[in-house]
């Protein structure tokens, strides 16, 4: 474990705490997009099958059971929640996000290290991930004028992408054993690059003090 | 294995 992966790691467990704050306080869930999250859930589902049957570390398991818990939780609140869920903005969400999850499934079954169902569901949720974003950063397009906690929230998720791909660089040489992992990177890449317009947005709206607004 | 190496990330 290096630097980058746990600052990657951190920003990503506060990105989920953020969010889970907004939530759970201000018992609002306005501009989060249900659709990105239901595919994170998925994303989660997928990737962490080997929680039970292949164990790593204390943190690994630790960590895979609070991204499970928290992306399942912030589902029930949108969902379920009698005050949270009124707050959506069920008319601006309109992504159809259900055609992102196929192809991610067919390009897992063509493009994968091993084929086993383990390993292509693994696989899977790599691809997922990439695009998953997509819905919420639409929503943000639409909604344009962005509340601080939406903003923090993308924020870390993108940092979370940003401190991987610099962990990814740390380990191919630092570490004898790591090998390359094209699937990885390249998604991770990607993932990372559909952020780039956001963040440019965000760092200037901090820099000028003034509220997050997206061009339409 | 090489496998679990990139497994072992989150």
């Amino acid at each position: 474990m290096n630097i980058f992966r746990l600052a990657g790691d951190m920003t990503h467990l506060m990105s989920v705490l953020v969010l889970l704050l907004k939530i759970h306080t201000i018992k609002s869930c306005a501009g989060i997009s249900l659709k990105t999250q239901e595919l994170y859930a998925l994303v989660f589902a997928a990737r962490y099958l080997d929680i039970f049957t292949h164990y790593y570390s204390l943190y690994n398991t630790v960590m895979k059971l609070i991204f499970l818990g928290s992306s399942f939780s912030i589902l029930w609140y949108m969902k379920r929640h009698k005050v949270v869920r009124r707050s959506y903005d069920k008319d601006q969400d309109t992504f159809r996000h259900h055609f992102l999850v196929l192809p991610c499934l067919v390009l897992a079954l063509l493009i994968n290290e091993k084929f086993t169902f383990k390993e292509v569901m693994w696989t899977f949720s790599i691809y997922l991930e990439a695009v998953a974003i997509l819905p919420q950063l639409v929503l943000l397009q639409r909604t344009r004028n962005v509340d601080n906690l939406t903003g923090q929230y993308v924020f870390l998720l993108g940092a979370y992408r940003g401190l991987y791909i610099i962990n990814w660089i740390y380990r191919y040489f630092a570490e004898p054993t790591y090998s390359t992992h094209w699937i990885t990177w390249i998604s991770g890449l990607l993932q990372t690059l559909l952020y780039a317009d956001f963040f440019y947005y965000y760092i200037n709206s901090v820099k000028n003090n003034v509220r997050l607004q997206l061009p339409a | 294995s090489s496998q679990q190496a990139s497994h072992d990330e989150l």
